[in-house]
Parts: structure tokens; sequence; C-alpha cells
């Protein structure tokens, strides 16, 4: 059964769809079968594994309150055993739709639970904010990767990442847990890096990655042809990074 | 009376709070009268000009929900002449609160209205999304100003944020215009900025600024200090960069 990842933080711009992408192309490259999840309106991971949605196409937001059956909207990738449920802008109105839904922070819990035997890792993309999108995703998962870049305003915003899953795991998800911190565009050069560092790991202990990312333009470079690094360019430092995280993540799982 | 800028774009970690900050800071060096409105939930701006809020101390969450006036929370800051309207992480549940309200969109353009007069520029600060709060600083901005990163993700997602800024100008708040694009974390020296710098200019024709502001570490250091740029560092790219931004503005304006 697939082990479910929610790739959650509210800090923008940190990597969360850069890591849910090229991790889950790393892992299904080694052989394990992935299928990477869009909930952020923005469908960044959708376009990064190379789909535009048609007009008519069912994504995540027909499946949430369409009713559709997930399984009727996944889509392949260039990656063998790499799969995508797409999201689309319009998924922007859920927060406001959630609010008044019944079991609205167990829609997608309950959307990905008959897809369990199919995969061995789903993982689900969020976007930047707290709200019932992200619940959801916190809700649906058994562990949290947490994207953290090394800058000081995403070091502020941590505690309140940490507050929500406290909550999830006190009511709705109690078997959730941190499944690891992983630190991305780093630049060793930078001294401000170094001393956020420090503090990530003094306030994470062991549940950072030994795997950091460096920044490499590369890995922004590759979204632009829809392909995930591993695709666009094996050698780069970036594909480098995310294979030995992907590694990482088998040992740990 | 102030002229109110929302600086707005989806599209996590493009700089809208460092444009906010910094350019807040250099029109209030310059000598303008500058209020900073911070209603992102992850209050980056409040910090990064300085500031922690204690608690019980009232932030703009209770002047939206609570009945405060705003001129009872305004903040000084370091720079004279720029104050700031402080948020705090409790304005999290705003999306949700709002949904019922009366006048859900208004609020804070009611907010604002009586200081007007007492500033030369009103700058808010956005959260990385569209919904209730984005859409109030929208509807009670005249102009908006929108920072792109020159990448791929950050390209992707501007047709959305015309599209609510369309159905603002239909609606809610006929005289919002776009006041301007600025390009963020520009590096030249990336083939893939030149790209999409290309494309955004084709897009946005006279409305992009000739100032564009380039990475500079001296910016993601000077929050760590509660400083904006002009204090930290005013020889750095950093300060020149959005020092001649803030007289473009004025230019403009
Ligand atoms: N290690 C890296 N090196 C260089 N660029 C990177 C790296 N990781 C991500 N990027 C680029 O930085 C930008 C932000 O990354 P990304 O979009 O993955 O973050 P995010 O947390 O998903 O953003 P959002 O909060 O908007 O969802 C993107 O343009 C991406 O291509
Ligand atoms: N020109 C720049 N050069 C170097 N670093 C920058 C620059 N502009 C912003 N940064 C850093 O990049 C990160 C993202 O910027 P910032 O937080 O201002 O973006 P944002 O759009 O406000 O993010 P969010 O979507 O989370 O609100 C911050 O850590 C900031 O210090
Ligand atoms: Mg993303
Ligand atoms: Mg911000």
């Amino acid at each position: 059964l697939a082990r479910i990842l929610t790739i959650a933080n509210q800090k923008g711009g940190v990597g969360k769809t850069t890591t849910a992408v090229n991790l889950g192309a790393c892992l299904a490259v080694i052989g394990e079968r992935v299928l990477l999840v869009d909930v952020d309106p923005q469908a960044n991971a959708t376009s990064g594994v190379g789909h535009k949605i048609n007009p008519g196409q069912p994504t995540v937001y027909e499946c949430l309150f369409g009713g559709e059956e997930a399984a009727a909207c996944l889509l392949a990738t260039k990656v063998p055993r790499l799969h995508v449920l797409p999201s689309h802008h319009r998924l922007v109105g859920a927060e406001i739709e959630l609010v008044e839904a019944v079991d609205r922070e167990r829609r997608l819990s309950r959307l990905l639970r008959p897809l369990r035997s199919s995969y061995d890792y789903i993982i689900v993309d969020c976007p930047p904010s707290l709200g019932l999108i992200t619940l959801n995703a916190l809700v649906a998962a058994h562990s949290v990767l947490v994207p953290i870049q090394c800058e000081y305003y995403a070091l502020e915003g941590v505690s309140h990442l940490l507050e929500t899953i406290n909550l999830v795991q006190e009511g709705m998800n109690p078997d959730l847990d941190i499944f690891g911190v992983v630190l991305t565009m780093y630049d060793r050069r930078v001294r401000l890096t170094a001393r956020v560092e420090e503090e990530i790991r003094a306030f994470f202990e062991g549940l950072v990655f030994g795997t950091t990312i460096p920044r490499n333009v590369r890995l922004s470079e590759a979204p632009s042809f829809g392909q995930p690094i591993v695709l666009y360019d094996i050698l780069s430092k970036g594909a480098e990074s995310y294979m030995a995280l992907a590694r990482e993540v088998i040992r740990r799982a």
C-alpha cells in the first residue's frame, strides 16, 4: 500500500513543487510506482510534468467537488511509473466551497484511499497557505515532508506550520508524522544560509535530511520544457541531489 | 491624499514583501510619508521593519474583525516617515471568517479610507493567494504593483492574476489600475531569465518598470536584522535598485 507523503510549507517559493515533481520522478526512475497529486490551484506540478489541462478535462477539482473518481482523472507522464492527478486554476474556489461542506477536511483522504493499492508513494503538492486545501492534504497523509529555504522569512513561519501539524495529529489524523525537513536552494557561500541552517538543525535535530538541494539553474529551467530534472539534465547537480534525496526517502520509509 | 498601492502576486516567493518593505522605506527616505499595511498572516513585512507583536497588541486582524481603529494600531519604524499597520498569524482565520461577513470585500477599503489624509503612499503587502484577503487589498487599492520573478512557474500564474484584477475592475473597484510590473531577483547571466523577461515585456509592454531588482544577498540578510535595505546596507545593489524603483514610482504617480 502506498505511503502518502504531503509536501507542505505555507511560505511561498521555497521549493515545494520542485521537490514534489523531482522527488516523485526520481523515485519512479529508481523503480517505485509514484502518483503525484497536485492540489495547488496554480497547477505548477501539473505543468512541471508536462501536462496542460484542456477545457472539460477532469482534474482534482472535479474529484473533490464533482463526484469524479480519481482513477478516471489520472494521467501518465514522460517518466515510467510516474502518474499525476492534475490540478487546475478552478481549484482556487475550493477554499470557500469547502467551508460549508460536510466532512470538509476529509475529502482528499477519501479520494486517495482507493488508489493506495496501485502505488508505492503518493506525493501531494500543496499551495502556499494553511487553509482548507492544505488541511485536507495533512489529514490524508501518513507523513509530511517540509522543504525549507535557508532564508530569514522562511524560518519565521515554521513554528506555525508545526502548530498546524500538531492540531491535525491531536484531532483528525493521529498517525501523521513529520517525515523530514529538506533544505532547498542551498548556497553554501551565503553567510545567511549557514546561520539559518544552524537554527533549523537545532530545532529539528535528526529530522533534517542529510541531502541538501543546492541552488541549480537547471532545476528552474526544466519546468519550461515540462520535464522533471532527470529527463532534462540527468548530469546536473539538481538531478544528483534529488536522486540522493529519493534514496534517503526510501531508506527512511 | 495617499495613493493606495497593493503589491500582489499569488505565486509564492517572488519578492512581494521585499518590494513592499524596501519600496516603502526608500519612498520614506526620499521624503514621502508612507504607511505599510501587512495583510499577510505570515507577517513578514511586520518583522521586516523590525516589529514583533506582543500578546494582546492590536493588529490588522483586530481592525478587520474586532472593531479597532487602524489609527490605534499603527507603529513607527526605524525609518522616519515610515509607519506600519502590523499583521499577526491569527489573520490566517480571516479567509474563513470573511466568507460569511457582510461587505466581505470592502473591509480593508473602509479601514484605510480615514488614513489617506496622513500619508502620501499606503503600500499593502499580500499573501501568496487570490483569496478574500488579497481581494480586499485589490478593492481598497488605486493601483496594483506586480512583482514577477523571471522563472517559468512565476510566468504561468500571471494570467490568473490579471483575470482577478479584471473582475475587480468590472465590479467592486472600477478605478483600479495596473501601476506596473517589476522584475525581481533578476540575474542577467541566467538564460531562462532573458527568455522569461522577453515574454513578460511582450505581454505587459510599457507597464514593466525600467528598474529591475537584481538578486542581491544583502536583501535577504536585512530582514534578519529587522531592517529595510536602506538601513542595513545603503551601498548595496539591493538598496540602489529599490531607490531607483522609488524614484520611478514617484515619476509615474
Ligand atoms: N534548488 C533550486 N535551484 C534553483 N531554482 C529552484 C530550486 N528549487 C526551486 N527553484 C525555482 O524557484 C522557484 C520557486 O520554487 P517552487 O515553485 O518549486 O516553490 P513552491 O514552494 O512550490 O512555490 P509556491 O509557494 O508558489 O507553491 C521556481 O521558479 C523554481 O523553478
Ligand atoms: N532581489 C532579491 N535578492 C535576493 N533575495 C531576495 C530578493 N528578493 C527577495 N529575496 C528573498 O527571497 C525570499 C522571497 O522573497 P519574499 O519573501 O519577499 O517574497 P514574497 O513574494 O513576499 O513571498 P510570499 O509569497 O511567501 O509572501 C525571501 O527570503 C527574501 O529575503
Ligand atoms: Mg508550488
Ligand atoms: Mg511575502
